[in-house]
């Protein structure tokens, strides 16, 4: 059976350095 | 462009917590993503609040936007439509539970603007 780590499942969200 | 969803949403899928506890995704909570994430050296937690929902360039897509962190960093995604969200509080949620029902059985809310998802930033970025 697989086993995925936790954070595989949340979304990585980096904003952007410009702007 | 999004056409799959990623195996490990399907319900029962085993899920290892920072700590090494095993869990099945449906019973994730946000303590867990909490916890996890202040084990780690190298991933941080920030509230990612959603802005803007709009339809995606492909058929079963969305654009989703966030406004990130403290600063609320806009940022867009774009997503199919029954891609879970982890909201705060809530739990899995999704453009379209009932698609996300039907093809991963994972009970879900409607993801809605103003919700507050969980995601991860490198700790370095700050």
């Amino acid at each position: 059976v697989p086993v995925f780590p936790w954070h595989s499942l949340v979304p990585f969200l980096a904003p952007t350095q410009s702007d | 462009s999004p056409t799959t969803l990623p195996p490990f949403f399907m319900r029962g899928s085993i899920i290892q917590l920072a700590d090494g506890e095993l869990k099945r995704v449906e019973d994730l909570k946000t303590e867990d993503f909490i916890q996890s994430a202040e084990i780690s050296s190298e991933l941080k937690i920030d509230s990612s609040t959603v802005e803007r929902i709009d339809t995606g360039q492909t058929p079963n897509a969305v654009i989703i936007q966030f406004g990130v962190g403290e600063h609320k960093a806009q940022v867009c995604v774009e997503v199919l439509l029954e891609y879970p969200f982890f909201v705060f509080g809530q739990g899995w949620s999704s453009c379209c539970p009932d698609r996300t029902t039907q093809l991963l059985e994972l009970s879900c809310a409607k993801l809605c603007v103003g919700d507050v998802c969980v995601s991860l930033t490198l700790r370095s970025l700050r």
